[in-house]
């Protein structure tokens, strides 16, 4: 995956049963975001695997004001990739919720 | 170490917490 800047990891071990899936994001390198960025820390939260989109969580943090507009698709490029992770690893342990 | 929570209007929690250390790239 292209290194954006913004880090999203595993917030909890994966059993590969759980549906949602605890995350933490952060911005590892704030000069390839776009937009001036205000440091506040780690974000944690959870993601549905199988119903939610990454994109509409990065507006939903760009609507909390954690991100600037302009920024929208690089978060939820850096949450897509780590969701295709998650997914990938699933699929080839054979986890029952891939 | 401090946190906070911020709950969108659609009802997502995100909770803000520090960034784990061993993980700050340097600058």
């Amino acid at each position: 995956a292209e290194d954006t800047g913004v880090r999203v990891e595993l917030n909890e071990e994966d059993d590969g049963k759980k549906s949602s899936i605890a995350l933490k994001l952060w911005v590892e390198d704030p000069k390839k975001l776009k937009g001036k960025y205000k440091d506040t820390g780690a974000i944690e939260f959870t993601f549905d695997l199988g119903n939610e989109v990454p994109e509409v969580v990065a507006q939903e943090m760009v609507d909390s004001g954690f991100f600037l507009e302009c920024d929208v698709k690089i978060v939820g490029k850096s949450i897509r990739d780590r969701v295709a992770l998650i997914k990938w690893r699933r699929a080839r342990t054979g986890s029952p919720n891939t | 170490s401090a946190t906070a929570q911020v709950v969108h209007s659609a009802g997502r929690r995100f909770i803000v917490s520090p960034v784990p250390e061993c993980r700050l790239k340097e600058q």
